[in-house]
Parts: structure tokens; sequence; C-alpha cells
């Protein structure tokens, strides 16, 4: 900042980043199509990677153009012609196939925030651990790329393979490659939503392919550091309010044919319940700094993500749950009130307890599936002593089950959210590979 | 308030430099060399920077037997106590609290105010 503020001539250069960045837009983004070539800075690890940054026609999600018969217009990786028919291979490979996007409109969980757990557990700290620091500074200690919507690498920092809904979306139609947009923002809640879909969503009506959009805001319409935390918790009416002025842009951009699913809240008490006695890894030397300490200290300091549940206070907590609940109410009743005109609107309770508690019956640890160091948001770390469980089972951690039983769910209740398996995927990774990664 | 995130993020560091320092046989300073080493190559300046800017307080808080990771940052001037707001620490208090502790290392305020605006212009 002392730099913008003492060379003018930088000064918009620098109100163009800060823009960019509050908007949660990529940062190298040269044509401005909301789509990057680089990882960080909400580039590929939040959306999928852009084939050509510097023609605003060409992006994920797009309908091809001319059967991208030149080119890969939709960078989905497909192109060209066959030589046997003359037709082009979008035609023969993916026309008719029912390709739909992903877009998830979310908070911290939704992009799987996480801090890497030898960064604050002294006997685990060694040279290197802080090799990725500029890279997760970047993208603000989220890890889109692993989360349960739109992950789609397996990373070495975790054991089991990826699952999400973009990466089922994949592996049903090949023709959705790289079609995923991660639009979570930490802090997020139901007013904040409304804005950033404005600046960072990416759709156009006519031109590009249906999507699912899944809006999940899990806990921020309760959740602030505030002494008086209830007085700033969002209120039933704020929140129907809220969504519905989310749905009406939707109806704005979204092409015909999308779906849009809405999530419950979570029930947060089971953060408390599980952590409250349970050693914080900032005291794994000496076994002295339990999760009840940090909260307390967090919210004696009003930096606390959620003093209602992640409080000493059980009437606190059980008030938290209990408007977190009249919030779901809400935005089901809003459900099942709108009239949409471009997609079809579906309420899906998706509650972490139930994963939690299966992952427990079946001989799991209940803390593994919350974030070590915030002891806050759903984890995706893998403790030793559960890895070889995991790589014997089919059990996984909280993001990785919650996108299985999302999926499940959603197959239920919900058909027409999922894609039906293209017949030609098989031949596509044939001719593709890799379809140009991620 | 009390300093909030900038107290908790001394508070988090301090612990992991006497941490670090202690599982290596070391001082606290030495642990928050180490704990510099650790960072990538372009970070670790300003961590050193930072390092030999509170060197002195902290060891005379180790001298005087007052170092504790709350009690360092009080007297760092990154965690206060704002008024009507009670003492926030992550550690049980020792002492007669930590405003005590940390007044017996800055006893004046010119003292404080020194220190404080040391650590703003370290940014």
């Amino acid at each position: 900042s002392d730099i913008c503020d003492g060379f003018p001539i930088l000064k918009g250069i620098c109100q163009f980043v800060y823009q960019r960045l509050d908007d949660h837009e990529p940062l190298v983004d040269a044509d401005g199509d909301r789509f990057s070539i680089i990882e960080t800075l909400r580039g590929t690890h939040f959306r999928g990677r852009d084939c050509d940054d510097v023609d605003s026609s060409v992006h994920p999600g797009k309908r091809a153009i001319d059967g991208d018969r030149h080119r890969d217009s939709n960078c989905n990786g497909i192109y060209g012609v066959d030589p046997k028919t003359g037709k082009t291979y979008e035609e023969l490979l993916c026309d008719g196939t029912g390709q739909l996007g992903v877009i998830l409109l979310g908070d911290s969980a939704g992009a799987h925030f996480h801090i890497p757990e030898n960064w604050v557990s002294a006997p685990d700290i060694s040279l290197g651990a802080f090799e990725i620091l500029p890279d997760v500074l970047a993208d603000e200690f989220d890890w889109p790329h692993l989360s349960s919507m739109t992950g789609y690498i397996n990373s070495s920092l975790v054991k089991w393979p990826t699952d999400s809904a973009y990466y089922r979306m994949w592996q049903m139609n090949h023709c959705n490659h790289r079609d995923y947009q991660n639009l979570g923002v930490n802090g997020a809640r139901s007013s904040s939503m409304n804005g950033t879909i404005q600046y960072s969503m990416s759709r156009d009506q006519k031109m590009d392919h249906p999507a699912l959009v899944i809006y999940s805001l899990i806990g921020n319409d309760v959740c602030n550091g505030h002494p008086d935390t209830i007085a700033h918790m969002t209120t039933p009416e704020e929140m129907r309010a809220n969504f519905h002025s989310t749905l009406k842009f939707l109806d704005t951009k979204l092409p015909k044919g999308s779906h849009v699913i809405a999530t419950s809240m979570a029930d947060g008490r089971i953060l408390y319940d599980t952590l409250h006695d349970k050693i914080h890894p900032l005291g794994n030397w000496r076994q002295d700094v339990t999760y009840s300490d940090l909260y307390e200290f967090l919210n004696c300091l009003q930096i606390s993500p959620c003093m209602g549940w992640m409080s000493s206070n059980e009437t606190l907590r059980n008030l938290t749950s209990q408007r977190a609940a009249n919030l779901s109410r809400a935005l089901e009743m809003e459900v099942g009130a709108y009239k949409s005109t471009n997609f079809d609107l579906h309420y899906e309770v998706f509650d972490i307890t139930k994963v939690l508690k299966k992952w427990v019956k079946e001989g799991g640890h209940a803390k593994d599936l919350i974030e070590p160091v915030d002891g806050f948001h759903p984890s995706q770390k893998q403790t030793s002593e559960m890895s070889c469980l995991v790589l014997q089972t089919t059990q996984q951690l909280a993001n990785f089950l919650s996108a299985k039983k999302f999926w499940e769910d959603l197959d239920k209740t919900f058909p027409n959210g999922i894609v039906k398996m293209n017949p030609h995927n098989n031949q596509i990774r044939e001719l593709f590979g890799n379809q140009g990664g991620y | 308030v009390n300093g909030g995130s900038t107290c908790a993020g001394c508070t988090i560091i301090v612990s992991l430099a006497e941490q670090i320092g202690e599982i290596n046989n070391e001082t606290v300073v030495q642990g928050f060399q180490r704990l510099c080493n650790y960072l990538p190559a372009s970070y670790q300046p300003p961590c050193k920077t930072f390092v030999a800017s509170v060197e002195p307080t902290i060891q005379q808080l180790i001298d005087e037997k007052f170092f504790t990771p709350d009690v360092a940052c009080q007297a760092l001037t990154l965690c206060t106590v704002d008024p009507g707001q009670p003492e926030c620490h992550l550690y049980p208090l020792v002492n007669k609290g930590l405003a005590w502790s940390a007044s017996q290392i800055l006893p004046t305020r010119a003292a404080r105010e020194k220190q404080y605006h040391k650590m703003r212009k370290l940014g």
C-alpha cells in the first residue's frame, strides 16, 4: 500500500488489483472472461482453466463455436474433425449428451478452508513445511481443488481419491471437462452472496451450457465474532429475501435447463461437543492447549469465526442451532415458492452430523472430520492412525463423504440434476488423453 | 479488541518459537530464528528483522522469569487490555496477570509507547 500511495503512476494499477481481489475475480485474466490461466489468485484452483486468455469468447462451459472445428472454444479439450465422417468431434462425442457445468455459491466450507496442521504443531514443523505458503496465501487459505463440490485433483496431501460434484460430472460426461466455478468466499453469508455472484459468476444465457448451481452457505448467517452474537445473525425474513434476490439474479444469467440446489445450514453444535476437551495442535508439545482454550481466547479477542457455536455456553450453542434451523426453513420455503424461468429448484438437507455419525459407526473418530487447526470447518485431513483404514475400506473423510452423500441423496430426490453417462467417454480418452489437464 | 487477530497471530508465533526452541534444546530466540529459516527464502528477511526487534524484550522476560507467549505479546504491545475488556490469554495466567507482568518489563508509559511505535514501524 505504501508503494501504491507513493507513486501516482501505480495508483491505477493498485486500484485495479484491489477491485479484482475484492470482487473475487481472477487476478490474471487478460480477456476479462473470469477464467484464468494460472492456478492461484482465483485462477484454475477455483474455475476451469481458460485455454485462450486473450479471447473472451473462449472459456469453459461455452457452447462450441462451429463445433470447435478449428479450435477448442469451450476448453474441454475436444476439437477438430473426424476424418472418416467429416463431422466435428464435438458433434460426434458431445452433442445431445446433456452437458452441465457446476457452480458453487458457497462459503469457506465450500471453498475448503484449510490450514496445514504441521504449521502450528511445533513437533511437526520442519524445513520445507512452509514451502507452499505463498500459494496458500494467494488462495486465501482455501483449497477448492480438493473441495467436495469442485475438487478435481489427487493431491499428495491426501491419501484418498478425489470425489466432488464436479468430478462426478466429469466422470459421467467428459464433455464437462473444466466446466466448474467455485465461488466460495471465506465469511460469505446470504447477503454478501448477492454481491459476489454479480461480479464473480460467469454464465451466459445464450452462449453457454446449462449449469448445476449449488447454493451452500452453511454457517456465516449465524456465525460472527461479536459478543452480542445473536443480534448480528441473519433473521429468517432477511435470509429469505437475500436468497430470493440471488435466485432472481440467477434467472437472468443461467441458461435454460439449469438446476439450482439450496442446501440446509449446518448444525455446528457438533464442533464443541466433539472437540472441547481435545488437545489443539498448538498444544501438541506440552498437551496444554485444548480447543476450549482456543475458542475462549478467540472469543475474548472478538475474532472467533463463530461465537455462537464455539462457546462453552450451551444455551448459546442451542440458540445458534435453533436460528440455523429457522434459516434453513426460510430457504426451504423460498424454494417452494419461487417461480423460476430458466432452472428448476430443489432444497437439499445436507447434514454433516449424519455423515459424522456414519463415520463414527464405522470405527472412525469424530474429531478427524473437523479441521484440526481452526476447529471449525469440515476437514479433508487424514490422521496417521486412519490411513490404513481409509486405504483398506471405502471410508473417506468429511469432504469426500459429503460429496458421496450429496450425490446419493441427489440421485434419489433430484435425478434431473445429474448428467447421464456419456457413451463416448472412452473414445474421448483415446482421442484427447487428459483433455489438456487442469 | 485487545489486539484482535494481530494478538492471536503473535501468541501463536511466540508459542511456536518457544516450543521449537525447547524441542531443539535452544533458547526462545533461537527457536524464532529456526522458525524464520523454515519459511520460503523471500519471507525470511522480514521474519529475521522482526526477531531482531523483539529479541531484547523476549530476553528480558526470560531473565525476569515472566515469559509466557501471552505476556510476551503484551510486552511487545501486539496484545493489549483495552478499557472495559478482560485480559485475553491462551495459557493459564501467571503472577498478577498479563498487564502487570508486561509492566515489569515496560514500567513507564514512555517505554510502552516506544515499544508500540517500534512494532508499528515494523508493520
